[in-house]
């Protein structure tokens, strides 16, 4: 699923959810030409991956060969991460 | 009223400008009213406990933090490596990391800017503020050590703007989760989080997800003289309140300032987090087993009104007092010990999730529509009943054209009002809320059992059409708490109170059995072949299997023997385990298999006992005493949930660390001491960059510790730091003397007059009248003026 919103701001940072390891992780991010940077901290069998084809922003999920990484069967889930507008109080 | 105490002082500078604190110069009579010097003055400052700041960095070398600083409570996630220092720049972006930081565990008796309020806790910073921060960004920053971390305290969050509502996204809430379930090896990690701050734009902090969790304290702020700051937004998931910032002629916060400085600016419900951080790790220090859930029941338990103004106090069925801007009121750190000290730990939460309403109803504009559920507080299903209540959570569907318009309260059964959201001025979106979730601390310790009511009020704004309706879909009451008292000692986990249920006595003789009655009919079947003198098994002459009991407490003809008593097949007869034991196959104390509920088989000696030996703990499963970690000399309840440490470790939260010596520290992947650069005196790895403290002869610069300072600085005491500094010189000074104008050699394109630069340019305009003017009105000196010529009338007397 892609957090989808008003004024967002599309990273080119995936989380994706794969069982089965790093080591299926790391295929699966080959496979479609992000780079696994590894599990997120304790969340077991989730994954940063990081794909370097598309712009770091963009105010749209621009779509490409990367996209069917949300239609692979071995994949759970994924989403590409949005920037959070945060501040401090 | 604050109590004084006379005796604390402190050598900081700023000591007694901290939290409004009240000192009479004459003596060193002292008094602040959060009762932080009470807490003290009790000897808890924060020893062991671990706390992060989750923010946008950390200045590990300040002279006020180095000491106190823990680089295995630190991570960059912006930088992706362990050095959380700020980026520093011109605008100053990245302050607040080391402002909220100072709070928590500036050093004490440094003569250095303020004290922390657990001055001796461990102080970390994971930086993730500077930089894009995504759902990821987050749930790495939570999920950072949490068995080593004790407190994440968070001092951010979505817009306050009046109009957003944002909260976790799904990782977050996992991380969120995961550390509760987990973190703290099982007691559950402490998340502080400071609440809303956009008062002024008509915000409400129930539509900040963070603040509205119920794994997060929610911390609000007061002006010192007890007023509604400007910038505070209310909302029923507040728990407590500290001291803050307030209108502009009241005092801000003091603390620690990047650039090893100390700022009397810091300002918001930013500063109550870190507070609120630094008080419960007090509370950690005076009892290590506090629960996560412990901690808020501490806090509902001893927050007070005091003198803080609102006119929305109420108090609940439960007698606690409770307001939508403060919560259960400003913080008391004494209070807080004192009771961490004695603190049984509260039953098991149980989450009784109430039927969702599913029928759209139509919220007309103008009016208000009321809902409502009879709750049973689940009390049909044991594993889910809540009676006493802690958080209760109201998750809406609705649907509706200006979502800005509407205000939502909440009424328990026994009539306790709470505001789930107030009308807000400036959302005008027209998203609705889906599945959002309401939480409120309102009902904290009231009943859950009865009719619970959903107000939802609806007020027209001018620009919306009043034809289009907005309706509620779907709402779901979820409530939060515990089937039993949770302040009455309860069976489970206080089982060492419990003295020895079946008393211990000598083994009774034999003695003769009386003569019965004649008895013609069946006997039991456990009766052996000598009849018996009635139907029971009591009433047997002799047993098939086993007899148990004494003529005292009667004898019975049993199959199996009774727990505490072991088979003795010569004799038939069912004889008493050693004291203390359940299951046995002898009477001596070593032949004990288990010991009574409450009692552990002592591997030393396998007796049963109520407290293991030092370097044992209590396995409440085997029912034994295991042996704790080989780092710890004493744990609890784990092998390695250490309270205290072998030698050559010291403890931090809950893990035994070893004690890097100077000039080297922990490296955590290689679980060892690791040496540091030869320029560090400590470090926080072996960079030469990584020092946080100089070694002899070395002076720090920077970043870095060098043995002279290089062109642009010059070399100086600092306050608070048992080394000399390297300062930086004059803008466009290339060398110099001290602080001030001594420069001796200027950069290219700069003149040096009077011993400081001037920008390298004639002018045309130089003539008598004007120089006369420029030097009459010594005009070089001043910063501000020097492009008037200065180098060319000077140049020319």
């Amino acid at each position: 699923s892609v957090a989808s919103g008003h004024g967002d701001v599309f990273t080119n940072h995936w989380a994706v959810r794969i069982t089965g390891g790093q080591e299926q992780a790391d295929k699966i991010a080959a496979k479609y030409g992000y780079i696994n940077l590894g599990q997120i901290g304790r969340l077991e069998d989730h994954y940063h991956f990081h794909q370097s084809r598309v712009v770091r922003r963009a105010a749209y999920p621009l779509k490409g060969p990367h996209s069917f990484i949300h239609l692979d069967p071995e994949v759970d889930w994924a989403q590409q991460q949005v920037v959070k507008p945060r501040v401090k109080r | 009223h604050a109590q004084s105490h006379a005796t604390i002082h402190f050598n900081d500078p700023k000591w007694t400008n901290m939290w409004y604190i009240h000192c009479n110069n004459k003596s060193s009579h002292c008094s602040a009213d959060m009762n932080i010097l009470a807490a003290w003055q009790r000897g808890y400052t924060g020893k062991n406990v671990v706390v992060t700041i989750l923010d946008d960095g950390i200045e590990r070398n300040h002279p006020d933090l180095a000491q106190n600083y823990d680089h295995l409570a630190s991570y960059d996630v912006n930088g992706n490596d362990h050095d959380p220092t700020p980026r520093y720049d011109s605008r100053n972006e990245n302050i607040h990391g080391t402002r909220c930081a100072g709070e928590v565990a500036a050093v004490a008796n440094n003569s250095h800017c303020i004290i922390g309020i657990a001055y001796n806790a461990h102080i970390g910073g994971i930086r993730m503020l500077d930089g894009d921060v995504t759902d990821i960004v987050e749930a790495k920053s939570l999920g950072i050590r949490p068995d080593y971390i004790d407190i994440y305290s968070a001092s951010w969050g979505p817009k306050d703007d009046g109009k957003t509502v944002d909260g976790p996204g799904p990782l977050t809430k996992q991380a969120f989760e995961q550390g509760i379930r987990k973190g703290r090896k099982g007691l559950g990690s402490i998340f502080v989080w400071a609440s809303g701050n956009g008062g002024r734009q008509g915000d409400h902090c129930s539509c900040d997800g963070y603040t509205s969790s119920i794994y997060t304290i929610s911390i609000s702020s007061t002006t010192e003289n007890g007023n509604k700051p400007w910038y505070l937004e209310v909302c029923s998931s507040i728990m407590a309140t500290t001291y803050s910032s307030g209108e502009f002629n009241e005092r801000k916060i003091v603390t620690t300032d990047p650039r090893h400085r100390c700022t009397d600016g810091h300002t918001g419900t930013s500063v109550s987090a870190p507070i609120v951080a630094g008080i419960i790790a007090l509370a950690l220090e005076a009892n290590l087993l506090l629960t996560w859930r412990d901690v808020q029941h501490l806090l509902v338990k001893t927050s007070r009104p005091v003198h803080l103004k609102a006119d929305d106090w109420k108090t609940n069925a439960a007698g606690h007092r409770v307001s939508h801007l403060y919560g259960f009121g400003l913080v008391d750190a004494e209070a807080m010990v004192l009771e961490a000290r004695k603190w049984r730990t509260v039953p098991p939460q149980h989450t009784c999730s109430q039927m969702p309403e599913r029928r759209t109803r139509y919220i007309h504009a103008g009016q208000s529509l009321n809902c409502s559920i009879n709750a049973s507080g689940c009390s049909e299903e044991p594993e889910l009943h809540v009676d006493y209540l802690e958080h209760v959570v109201v998750k809406v569907q609705i649907v509706h054209p200006r979502r800005g318009d509407l205000e939502i309260n909440l009424i328990s059964p026994a009539g306790t009002r709470s505001q789930l959201l107030a009308k807000r001025l400036f959302d005008s979106s027209n998203e609705g809320f889906r599945n959002w979730e309401f939480m409120t601390v309102h009902f904290w310790g009231e009943r859950s059992q009865g009719t619970w009511t959903l107000e939802i009020i609806d007020s027209l704004s001018k620009l919306r059409n009043p034809e289009v309706l907005g309706n509620l879909k779907e709402w779901t009451l979820i409530l939060y708490g515990t089937s039993q008292d949770p302040y009455q000692p309860y069976s489970a986990q206080n089982s060492h109170s419990r003295m020895l249920e079946i008393p211990a006595p000598e083994e009774e003789p034999e003695q003769e059995e009386e003569e019965e009655d004649q008895y013609n009919g069946p006997c039991h079947s456990e009766c052996g072949d000598q009849g018996c003198d009635g139907p029971d098994a009591d009433h047997c002459l002799n047993c098939v299997h086993f007899s148990s009991g004494s003529l005292k407490s009667g004898k019975t003809c049993v199959s199996h023997c009774p727990l505490g008593h072991y088979e003795d097949i010569a004799s038939r007869r069912c004889r008493r385990c050693y004291k203390g034991c359940e299951r046995c196959v002898g009477r001596s104390v070593s032949d004990c298999l288990s010991c009574r509920r409450g009692l552990y088989v002592n591997a030393l000696n396998s007796s049963c006992i109520d407290t293991c030996p030092p370097g044992y703990f209590a396995d409440e499963n085997q029912r034994q005493c295991l042996k704790c970690h080989d780092t710890c000399m004493r744990c609890l309840g784990y092998a390695d949930r250490c309270t205290a440490c072998r030698e050559g470790y010291s403890l931090a939260g809950m893990t035994c660390v070893p004690e890097c010596t100077n000039g080297t520290f922990f490296h955590l992947e290689e679980m060892t001491c690791s040496p540091c650069h030869s320029s560090c005196r400590t470090c926080a790895g072996p960079g030469k960059e990584e020092c946080i403290q100089c070694a002899e002869g070395y002076l720090q610069q920077e970043w870095q510790c060098v043995q002279t300072c290089t062109p642009g600085y010059y070399s100086g005491e600092a306050a608070g730091v048992p080394y000399k500094m390297c300062h930086r010189c004059e803008e466009n000074c290339l060398s110099c003397s001290g602080p001030g104008t001594t420069c001796t050699k200027c950069k290219e394109g700069y003149s040096l007059v009077s011993r400081t630069c001037i920008v390298y340019a004639s002018c045309n305009n130089a003539d008598e009248v004007f120089c006369e003017m420029v030097k009459s009105n010594r005009l070089c000196e001043k910063k501000l003026y020097r492009q008037f010529c200065c180098r060319t009338c000077l140049m020319n007397g």
